[in-house]
């Protein structure tokens, strides 16, 4: 399994549909403070999966959608999609390019599709059983996780053990 | 349930101790055990950890850049046990000297081979050991972009 | 008691704005009020923060960086209400970009004519803009020793 | 009042008894990972009266006594002195140099000292009092407190602002 891309609108600081591609092995993203970075992070642990609005460092879903800047209003939708290569076919899935996409509108509705087929959050998950891709994996790592490990803070290393168990 | 639990607990724990070494120093002593080893599924993962010299009493007492070798250990030497398809760091190698990014950066390379690894980073030194570079930036004010970034013109 | 709270509190509301802008841009805007102004003395303190053409709803939704020279403002607003002769940073200035650890540098060069700064770092900027430099080694394993460093051979 | 000179023996990893001086106005300290910085920081916290072992990273105050190498024995006394010159007469004493101590001894014994003199605990806060220096004031500022001032942990900016007001 390979990652190829992610295309990001209207999440978060994204407000103009952005592509990123995932050609190479080691990517390296760089950057002012402020500028989107870490949001790029969200928008992959949103895509594959991740419920909780506190994990995002958002408030509520809602915070995920473009509010507005000075010279732009506020967007209806955030849509992020990630595609892959289903190169030994690790993913439950016969296709050979895997493109799964989350939608969240203000009225509250969210929707999945793999493909561009709608389908439940379920589906992605069973998509991704036993490959370590998960929102919560051992392996999307921030500074912030340090200190919950080394102080075991709410079992955490407990919780990750299980993650690769 | 608690053989397959007491097997993968094994191979991390001879994983960590590999992991450990390599971004520590060679013969740094280091161990995970359970804290209650009768109760395999519910017992906590104790951690121990004895950079070059010292006798730290428990992990809490390590420097802020020993804490993040020790617990980036702990997460690799998970990821050995089932390597994810694509790893996401973002400005973990913050806290660290330029000998352990060095260290840190060599050990990703090796990853790399199995796994692809996007990594987030203010470290120059890092900057100049991935393949490709997207830069962020905020040309319009709050809005962000990506470009593809030429490494010599950098921040 | 609670007048002499609120002239405090106003002082460094008035601070907090100044500091804000120079470590941001001119312009940005950024606040501090009374949750409850009924209880002055027990009330908690909100703080308001935003970046150049950005609507963050709390300043939870703030950058890593961000919240950095958020709370830099903060404490060195209470500093200027009350400068105490002497102040530590360790390590503070990781998160920040090499803009930020620029402005960062010159607001504590501004400050200590008044205090004497002591900064832990592994920022080369930084240590290029302090007048001395303390090496602290573990020539012997679990042993620190002082040596005086000679800035051109660091780390 | 003007920081001269912090001499420490036998706390935390300095074994041997170290001077650093502070003769101006910058001054850094630097080192690679593990090496005593924040060491240095926290004999400062302790010198000037912290009497919590958790913010200087510890369990027990014994933990602040150099517990040994692979060459050396544990000491059995902790000992740190900070000496200021009372320039303005901030302080509250007429010293023109004063000289702080604090020493702790492995049978849980601890003394202070002013000038070589002992004294109490609250010798020395009477000291300080109205400088703006305490073992938890705004002007010791670590990485871990942006984190606490940013969710406003424990009410931290209200404990701050009265250190201040
Ligand atoms: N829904 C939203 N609409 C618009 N902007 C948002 C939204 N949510 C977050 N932001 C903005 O995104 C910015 C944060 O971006 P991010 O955390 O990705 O920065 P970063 O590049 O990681 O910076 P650092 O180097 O400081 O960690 C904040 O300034 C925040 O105001
Ligand atoms: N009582 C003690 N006796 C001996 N060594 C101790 C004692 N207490 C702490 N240490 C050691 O001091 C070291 C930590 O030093 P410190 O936290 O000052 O590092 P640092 O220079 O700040 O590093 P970093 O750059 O990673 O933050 C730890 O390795 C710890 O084992
Ligand atoms: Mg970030
Ligand atoms: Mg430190």
């Amino acid at each position: 399994m390979r990652l190829t891309s992610l295309e990001v609108k209207g999440f978060k600081s994204f407000a103009d549909k952005t592509v990123i591609h995932f050609n190479d092995n080691m990517t390296g993203v760089v950057g002012p403070n402020g500028c989107g970075k870490s949001n790029v992070v969200d928008a992959i642990r949103w895509v594959i999966g991740e419920q909780k609005a506190r994990m995002l460092r958002s408030g509520k879903m809602e915070d995920l959608i473009f509010n507005g800047s000075k010279g732009r209003n506020a967007s209806q939708l955030a849509e992020v999609s990630l595609t892959f290569e289903n190169t030994k076919n690790q993913l439950g899935t016969e296709f050979s390019t895997v493109r799964i996409t989350r939608m969240y509108f203000r009225n509250g509705e969210s929707e999945y599709r793999i493909n561009d087929v709608p389908c439940r959050l379920k589906d992605i998950n069973n998509l991704f059983m036993d490959t370590g891709v998960s929102s919560d994996s051992y392996a999307i790592i921030e500074l912030k996780m340090i200190e919950e490990i080394i102080s075991d803070r709410e079992n955490s290393r407990r919780h990750l053990f299980e993650q690769a168990a | 349930a608690s053989e397959k639990f007491l097997d993968a607990f094994t191979r991390v724990k001879a994983n960590f101790i590999t992991v450990f070494q390599k971004l520590f120093n060679e013969g740094d002593q280091c161990d995970l055990y359970l804290e209650n080893p009768d109760d395999v599924l519910e017992s906590k993962i104790e951690v121990v950890a004895k950079p070059k010299g010292k006798k730290p009493s428990t992990i809490t007492q390590l420097s802020g850049g020993e804490k993040t070798l020790t617990a980036i250990a702990l997460l690799f030497s998970l990821y050995l046990l089932k390597p994810a398809p694509f790893c996401i760091l973002d400005e973990v190698d913050a806290p660290l000297d330029d000998n352990n990014v060095g260290k840190f950066n060599n050990m990703i390379r090796e990853f790399s081979n199995n796994s692809q690894f996007i990594i987030v980073t203010h470290n120059k030194a890092t900057m100049a050991s991935v393949d490709v570079i997207y830069g962020v930036t905020m040309a319009e004010p709050g809005v962000s972009r990506l470009v593809p970034v030429d490494f010599r013109s950098l921040e």
